[in-house]
């Protein structure tokens, strides 16, 4: 008889660490890197500080790394650290608000891989908020999913914030990878200053663009497209005696006094129905009238932080020596019931490759998406554009800059490299696009004129 | 302070469901389709037996619809059924032997994915050995990953086997994917019978397209390649006092008496250490060297099941109503440890669309892979020959059709559909590709003499 057994999620993704951006030596070195960096600058904005995140590369030898990533964020609570680190779907950015981590996966599948690689324990030194710091050293026990305190010292960090370091096998192939990662880095994050060393030269010291810290999203109700059952079920269950208007009203946003009445018209409900009395069937029926219903209003988008105009161009224009051509933004939409704005940057300059399709930098959550762009949403939209229509051609140097911010990315893989095909995405980046490109083929005219009148 | 906790595997694909294959209800009927379809094939053969799956899809609504496949499978001893289908990252699958499944997560997704748009529960009809049939509902607890069992009957089943229907949202927009998943199935699986219906008529009664059994692939002991650091740890812990060279012939393949005495001196260790005094850099030099070593042979097949040439080329021909003109597979090979064959066919015919590329059909451990292929390594790979110095030209119409088959396959995402880049891996699919260019290039040879006769 067939042997059953279960896995841990740490396990899992042991097993199948490629998904996770961990299948081989160079591209973990830049995942290790990134999942670092994301978390700084996470913990920075929680402390609304100017983020200060500094990453050292060190070749122990020719095939192990070293990468510390030292930030002036928040810190982690000392009682949450070894979990932080040494167990899989363990975290704080589960709550519905923008943030670059998601899954509580990211820097453990960083401890997971050194240590299956080279033996070595994560370094964490951090410092919260009332207390002097204290140097952890932890690995996981894949097949537990819990970790393994290999030691724990009171040890003085002079300011607030966290030093991670991780030491894996690797190599420096990817390096170029890694600069254009936080060059990138700082266009996604312009109030952020990022230096990078490598072997103990410095090979970048960049940013802030900008002295404008973005306003923290802050978590709001879920919108109605959200309530599959699942939602509606955890939802009912905290607050069973409550009046279905009273219920809807208060558990989800966009929906006032006014569009209620319409909507349990429209559902054919009772307004005043405990909604733990609603039978199963009955709350099938609500959460299709939910999604169903056209008349609840666009979500409101405190829950996201745009990367915005001022930021995002200067920082295309110092990184790229770029000239930005247009900035646009979407109003906000929703996917499922997601609050995501879309919002971009067109930029010409030499640094751009010459093509008759532009060249195009994704990010997701401010973060920048490097790989898999074969089956990117982002991508695939850029690619179904006629950029000829607004005048581009072969010897065209332009590039566009795309970031979708959302409550929920729909990646396509637990690497978070890539974006999936979500209708009401797609149509928004369609949209933003053509702006774009409108904006694009005045400036192409206005190149062509003045060609034309040098040759004259 | 941040708001810690931890989250359920459940609930990890509950929220990130499109990365399993089931972000939107029209892929999502397709992916219930495959997973319940890959379970039935996995199961006839641990039954030894000929195959005979039927898969019934029936539009409950215009947005609801029921998918029912039915199997004379091995059936599933009553104790795990609860948690087969309502536990995520619980099955029978993580022995290294080739299987289409390998997660623990298929069904359970569809499940999942039925019950929170629908509040359906999973409806299993099973016949284990030694028992008449019993009759499960279930549901899964999202937050806990539990199975929550709504209802069990014992009812006779005439067979031995499994029957799994589920409920969902979706529609049938998908469904020339899913007549063409089936008929691919048939390919993968050529010892088959595949049975589709759609709305109470028949579509599909295919296979099989050969009586040969496959061999059931077995489990063998990890190559030394395999050996990273965690394994190593395992596989110390259940014998310390095992002296090193006893350890390493009876806990790797590919290691004999000969074979180890060179092994030790290469990585300079003492063979008569007993495993469990090995100091932790002392382990990882051993995993290193172990890695390293250039003296172990080829992996020994027997834990895979490659297709094979008479029932590979059969079942092109009969569903393409197409002409093969070569079967190629190379010999077992290894990535990091795990063994695999690449192996394919190239066929002509008129159902290929004429093109300087041949169309290209994947599969995965002889499962057809029909998303995703823009960052999948089979698809670059085809894409990276130069299919000219073969002689195709725009009116070419040829297809390939490429299967890799290993004890793990490294998928992208948890939704299987593309394979992840392995150096290893496209080295042999890219030698195999070339020999097949060859054979086909001697075949338009003589199309072209045939045409160029048939004009004088
Ligand atoms: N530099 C840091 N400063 C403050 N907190 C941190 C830092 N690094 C990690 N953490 C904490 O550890 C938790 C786990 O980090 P991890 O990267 O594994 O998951 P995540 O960031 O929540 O999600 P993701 O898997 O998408 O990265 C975070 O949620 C955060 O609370
Ligand atoms: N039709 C079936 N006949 C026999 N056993 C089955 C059947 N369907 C499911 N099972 C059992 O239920 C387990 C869980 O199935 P599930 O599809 O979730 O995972 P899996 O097939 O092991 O891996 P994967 O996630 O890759 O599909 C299987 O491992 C198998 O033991
Ligand atoms: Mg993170
Ligand atoms: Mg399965």
């Amino acid at each position: 008889t067939p042997d059953f057994m279960s896995i841990s999620p740490a396990e899992f993704f042991y097993r199948n660490r490629q998904m996770a951006g961990f299948g081989n030596p160079s591209v973990a070195v830049f995942s290790a890197v990134r999942e670092m960096v994301e978390n700084a600058l996470d913990a920075c904005e929680d402390a609304r500080r100017a983020p200060v995140v500094r990453v050292d590369v060190h070749s122990l030898s020719h095939d192990r790394i070293e990468v510390t990533v030292a930030d002036n964020g928040a810190g982690i609570p000392y009682e949450h650290v070894p979990e932080a680190f040494g167990r899989v779907l363990y975290g704080s950015k589960f709550a519905t608000r923008q943030r670059r981590g998601t899954f509580g996966l990211g820097v453990s599948m960083a401890v997971l891989y050194g240590q299956i690689t080279t033996d070595s324990p994560v370094i964490v030194h951090t410092r919260p908020p009332a207390s002097t710091g204290r140097r952890y050293e932890i690995l996981i026990d894949i097949e537990k999913n819990r970790p393994v305190v290999e030691s724990v010292t009171d040890m003085l960090r002079p300011q607030e914030g966290t030093t991670v370091t991780v030491r894996l096998k690797g190599d420096l192939r990817n390096r170029d990878r890694i600069v254009q990662y936080l060059r990138l880095t700082s266009v996604g994050s312009p109030h952020a200053r990022l230096g990078l060393t490598i072997d103990g030269s410095e090979v970048l010291d960049i940013g802030p663009a900008t002295r404008v810290l973005p306003t923290p999203p802050v978590v709001t109700r879920p919108h109605p497209r959200a309530a599959d059952l699942e939602l509606l079920r955890r939802l009912v269950s905290t607050r069973p005696t409550t009046r279905l208007r009273d219920f809807l009203v208060s558990s989800f946003q966009q929906v006032g006094r006014q569009s209620v009445s319409r909507f349990v018209q429209f559902a054919s409900l009772s307004p005043s129905r405990p909604v733990g009395t609603l039978s199963r069937d009955e709350l099938a029926h609500l959460s299709d009238a939910l999604q169903k219903y056209p008349g609840f209003g666009r979500p409101d988008a405190s829950s996201l932080s745009p990367i915005g105009q001022e930021g995002f161009v200067r920082a295309v224009e110092q990184v790229f020596s770029a000239s930005c051509v247009k900035y646009g933004a979407r109003r906000p939409a929703e996917w499922h019931g997601n609050p995501f704005i879309v919002e971009g940057v067109v930029a010409t300059g030499d640094s751009f490759p010459s093509s008759d399709v532009p060249q195009l930098y994704r990010f997701a959550n401010r973060v920048p998406l490097l790989y898999d762009a074969g089956d990117d949403a982002l991508q695939r939209t850029v690619k179904r554009i006629d950029w000829k229509r607004y005048g581009l051609g072969p010897d065209s140097r332009f590039a566009v800059f795309l970031h979708l911010c959302s409550t929920r990315i729909p990646y396509r893989a637990a690497g978070k490299q890539s974006v999936d095909t979500v209708p009401e995405i797609e149509a928004e980046t369609t949209r933003l696009l053509r702006s774009l490109g409108r904006a694009l083929s005045r400036v192409v005219e206005r190149q062509a004129r003045a060609r034309h009148e040098s040759r004259r």
